[in-house]
């Protein structure tokens, strides 16, 4: 047929002064996990089997927003979500607000492969977890002492918090000067950083 | 938020998505990452997965659209990344990567900076933040 290609991705809305040393740590963290898209790829390992092995890579290291390392909810709990799709046939999966599923990307490919359903949430998508024997752990594992830091400070700033700092209005780019009527958690919603 | 776009030596392409969503976000909030069509999509087209204002991203039904710019507008890969990043997101801030049934990979973003990487089987491999 033709070449094969991947391309991964840890978040968007990076903070300009990110430091130097976390910048080589994201990017040590994104070569390999292209390195073990690369070498499956190589192996004829299909493109459904290989964005799940490299999401769960990412989800399990805890740099990016996912998985362990997830951004905190207003209660400093973790709650995740995660999809997956096929192109072939378009059959997907998705599970929403996970607490305890170590791999959420893999319970929405268990949704698309074992369910007769395209999205499952909350107790409904843990209880399919437990049914289908996938790795459960605590919500604490999920939390990250960086992560409990941001939340503090989010909550000081009474904002959401970007990835790496707390935006003050002048800094939401272009949603900053939109004086938006619409409000979320009681906050102009161009405070809302991208994830 | 991290993702993975791929397309395999058979032409088959798929996608994934898995977040965190917002810090301090309101318990029981759904951003894109799960919402298929929105934060992922894959067709035999091509696979994409995005980043960013989940509210946006929702909104645009970003995702999908790059694969609808392809099928009814007949755009590349590169092309209709870019159009929906510059037409689709009004204020939002995001940011997408995309595979394509031939072989190709493009990433677009209007934000500071996307954490990414790529890679094709002709050797082309390129990580980059900015």
């Amino acid at each position: 047929m033709g070449p094969w290609a991947i391309a991964v991705h840890g978040g968007a809305g990076v903070d300009p002064n990110l430091p130097k040393e976390r910048q080589e740590e994201a990017k040590r963290l994104l070569t390999r996990c292209l390195d073990i898209g690369i070498v499956a790829l190589r192996s004829n390992v299909t493109a459904i089997d290989v964005v799940e092995l490299v999401v769960k890579e990412l989800e399990t290291d805890p740099l990016f927003n996912s998985g362990r390392g997830s951004a905190l909810t207003e209660n400093g709990t973790v709650e995740m979500e995660a999809s997956i799709m096929d192109g072939p046939k378009r059959r997907c999966g998705a599970v929403s607000g996970l607490t305890t599923v170590k791999n959420p990307v893999s319970l929405a490919r268990l949704v698309m492969d074992k369910s007769p359903h395209s999205f499952l949430a909350f107790s409904g998508a843990e209880e399919f977890a437990r049914k289908q024997g996938v790795e459960l752990v605590d919500n604490e594992y999920f939390i990250t002492e960086d992560n409990v830091g941001m939340l503090k400070l989010a909550k000081e700033a009474n904002s959401i918090l970007f990835d790496y700092r707390i935006p003050t209005i002048g800094t939401c780019g272009a949603g900053a000067t939109m004086d938006s009527p619409l409000q979320m958690n009681g906050l102009p919603i161009s405070v809302y950083a991208p994830e | 938020t991290v993702g993975c776009v791929v397309v395999d030596k058979e032409g088959r392409c798929a996608a994934a998505t898995s977040t965190g969503g917002l810090m301090n976000k309101m318990t029981g909030r759904i951003g894109d990452s799960p919402l298929i069509g929105a934060g992922t999509y894959a067709c035999d087209l091509c696979g994409v997965s995005c980043t960013g204002e989940g509210e946006a991203i929702i909104r645009s039904t970003l995702a999908r659209d790059v694969a609808a710019v392809m099928e009814y507008n007949g755009l590349n890969l590169h092309e209709a990344v870019d159009f929906v990043i510059k037409n689709r997101l009004d204020e939002g801030k995001a940011g997408l990567i995309a595979v394509s049934k031939n072989g190709e990979v493009a990433c677009g973003f209007n934000t500071t900076g996307m954490f990414r990487g790529c890679a094709t089987e002709d050797g082309f491999m390129e990580v980059g933040i900015w």
